[in-house]
């Protein structure tokens, strides 16, 4: 699965989601990527996010706007997915992970798998990681 | 206010020969979104040509090097939404698509729908002139061999999911 959030110079947020799904899926099977609020949301109230990971739990916490509905409460953008991606481990043990952009500029990198690989641009600085913590 | 564009590649087990490749797509993918808001286009523009790089890289699972499904078929999803509206578009199940981001795109500013699915989202982009690839041009070598060793195995497949393999 690959993502993509922004916010523009205006303040309007966008996000973008694409997969291929799984390998063996069943044939017809959907996951989260497509399904607005899972697999991405955005709006320029809260913010936007792009989801990845296991589409299944991903769907059953609608993770995108469960991100948001925290960034409404006041939480950080980090605060915001790290609480989500938690609360999609205990529930539905699921992992996967999520990239989030609100309309003043904050943004985060968020994952509960091994791995994600992430890159941002913020006024022409390029930020990027693979491992958690970078 | 500074434009500010992320970008991800998706969120596994990424194996050590793949993760330079993996960094690499992102940090490309991430400038050419940057680009577009750098000469004043929106962030819809921005995500769109941001997803399509990564889609055209077959270090990705999605659009070229898309996992194969149990028929040995590729099915692309793909979905985009506008912040500044609430306007958005999908596709799902779609196949020989190379970009499926533009085609939820167009589902957005064509249709009055959200979504469209396999052989409607299919005749939809035939009706709007998308053109359409051969399923070949969107697998890779890498893919097809992973597919062919995993395919007696998707009960070990699916036990599997939440540690190491997802969309």
């Amino acid at each position: 699965t690959v993502g993509a959030v922004a916010v523009d110079c205006t303040g309007n947020v966008a996000c973008a989601t694409s997969t291929g799904g799984i390998r063996n899926k069943m044939v017809g099977r959907v996951g989260d990527s497509p399904v607005i609020g899972a697999g991405g949301y955005a709006d320029n109230f809260s913010g936007a996010v792009s989801c990845t990971g296991h589409g299944e739990s991903i769907l059953k916490v609608t993770l995108a706007r469960h991100i948001l509905s925290y960034m409404e409460q006041g939480k950080t953008a980090a605060e915001a997915s790290e609480l989500a991606l938690q609360h999609m481990g205990v529930r539905v043990r699921g992992a996967g992970g999520a990239i989030v952009v609100s309309p003043s500029g904050q943004w985060a990198a968020t994952f509960t798998t091994e791995r994600m690989a992430w890159a941002a641009v913020e006024d022409s600085v390029l930020w990027y990681g693979l491992d958690p913590n970078e | 206010m500074a434009a500010v564009i992320v970008v991800h590649g998706g969120a596994w087990a990424i194996p050590e020969e793949l993760s330079k490749a993996s960094v690499d797509g992102v940090k490309a993918a991430a400038r050419e979104g940057f680009s577009v808001l750098k000469r004043g286009g929106n962030a819809l523009d921005a995500v769109e040509s941001a997803v399509r790089a990564m889609e055209d890289n077959n270090m990705f699972n999605a659009g070229h090097g898309a996992a194969l499904n149990s028929e040995g078929e590729v099915e692309l999803d793909a979905i985009i939404m506008d912040g500044r509206t609430l306007a958005s578009g999908a596709v799902s199940s779609v196949k020989n698509i190379a970009n499926p981001v533009s085609l939820a795109r167009a589902v957005m500013e064509k249709t009055d729908h959200v979504m469209l699915t396999s052989r409607g989202a299919n005749m939809f982009a035939e009706s709007i002139g998308v053109v359409t690839v051969p399923t070949d041009a969107l697998v890779t070598e890498y893919e097809r061999n992973e597919w062919e060793k995993h395919k007696n195995y998707i009960t070990g497949v699916m036990e599997d999911f939440n540690t190491k393999a997802h969309d």
